[in-house]
């Protein structure tokens, strides 16, 4: 049975983009045959694994016009366990084509029917907003994983998410459940952080996974190596902390 | 004449909100009236002046309803030279209810110029994308502040801003013009920081602020006790480098 994980927070810059691909990596390296959807139209992941300035189709051609196959898009990897559907800026058009289509938020689901008995787990990537992609994302989605900052504002916007989540499990998928809230940039020598990590397993509980990922300069960089943490810097502290978050993962599933 | 000045960066958590309250508290400390107008369904800026859980009337109501006055959603704050027009999450609906308006593109730009004249400055915070909301801001604004982090996907996200600009310019702003690039999260410690800047440099010139904001982690803590940088932690490296900002900012005007 495949897994489907949406990384989904609507405030910006919380370390979904990082999770998707440090997560999806992780799973590969377990031998686990992983799909990565760039579902942002900023399409950072995208970037993180190929040359997105030349035209390559993407999930926009896919989920605009449904005779386009999902299998058309899907890219490889350097890794042979880990595959990728790209995005395009284009793809921020989406929403005001669909308007008024009563499949707008089943597209999602209905493409990765087509594709989905190849891959054990898939790993969706979501832009910071509460709209259509992200919606998408969630009606397609067994899990969804909440990276949550250290951070004040971070701790503040999680009510709306979890109002989001609550209407769609109510409308679209009744199946949609959080696999659990996850700490990044984490700090341990601040306060700060360990307010914020406090206050989160009071709200959350068990929910909160067990593995923080910590600030660190090597998962900043390793974009821009157009890597993974576990080939960019493979004995650093983000490479231990994604490793374990993988295996957390599976053990919750 | 009033300067109105729109922080704007579709790139999620590069430091658009936590520029634009400081920005807005540094004028205000220099004896300009100013308004802090906050475009983010998020309300993290009206999070930091306003407990925005108890019903407070704001932008969203003016946006929908022109019968409503701007007069009515500005509130006070603890200096006396500031003013803020607050939102909440509800004006994420803005843009699917305004569909097929013909002026839904201008609305801020209509309602501002109700309550413009009592101010020297007004500044709006927005979304980390280019929907509707941002759109209404550059629609509305002089200038443009863009925050940009000191990382590889900040960096890249930059081209689809600056198109999303011209567009603005052409179809409903000729006036409108970048006031700069203000590089955020600065760590003058790490050679990734030095690149970006470098790479800004070359690629903007002198739009690039001379003032530069490090990363600092006063500047992460301010907004959980209400408070701007200025009165949380005047003498702090974030106090001194956003009133730098201030005075480059009114020299360029
Ligand atoms: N653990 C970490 N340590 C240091 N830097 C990090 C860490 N995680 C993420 N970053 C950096 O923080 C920035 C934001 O991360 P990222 O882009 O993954 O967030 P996001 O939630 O996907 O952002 P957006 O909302 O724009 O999609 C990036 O520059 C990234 O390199
Ligand atoms: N110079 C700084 N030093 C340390 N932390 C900072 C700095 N600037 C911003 N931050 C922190 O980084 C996070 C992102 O900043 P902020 O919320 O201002 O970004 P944003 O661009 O407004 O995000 P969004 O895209 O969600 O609107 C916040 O937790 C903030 O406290
Ligand atoms: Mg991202
Ligand atoms: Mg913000």
């Amino acid at each position: 049975k495949t897994r489907i994980i949406s990384i989904t927070n609507q405030k910006g810059g919380v370390g979904k983009t990082t999770t998707a691909i440090n997560l999806a990596y992780g799973l590969a390296l377990l031998n686990i045959t992983t799909l990565l959807i760039d579902l942002d139209p900023q399409a950072n992941a995208s970037l993180t694994f190929l040359d997105i300035h030349r035209e390559v189709c993407n999930i926009y051609d896919v989920l605009l016009d449904s005779k386009i196959q999902m299998k058309d898009v899907i890219h490889s990897t350097a890794s042979d366990t880990l595959f990728l559907i790209p995005s395009r800026i284009s793809l921020a058009k989406l929403e005001s084509k669909l308007i008024g289509e009563i499949d707008a938020y089943y597209r999602l689901k209905e493409k990765i029917k087509e594709i989905k008995d190849g891959y054990d787990y898939i790993i969706i990537d979501t832009p910071p907003a509460l709209g259509l992609l992200t919606v998408n994302a969630l009606v397609a989605s067994d899990y969804i994983l909440i990276p949550v900052q250290a951070s004040y504002f971070a701790l503040e916007g999680t009510d709306d998410l979890l109002e989001t989540i609550e209407k769609v499990k109510a409308l679209a998928n009744p199946s949609l459940n959080i696999i659990g809230i996850l700490i990044t940039l984490f700090d341990k020598r601040t306060t700060l952080s360990k307010d914020i990590y406090k206050q989160l397993k009071n709200v959350f509980g068990s929910l909160v996974f067990q593995s923080k990922i910590s600030k660190s300069i090597r998962l900043e960089e390793s974009p821009a190596y157009k890597e993974s943490i576990f080939t960019f810097a493979p004995k650093s502290s983000g490479a231990e902390e994604y490793m374990q978050l993988a295996k957390e993962v599976l053990k919750r599933v």
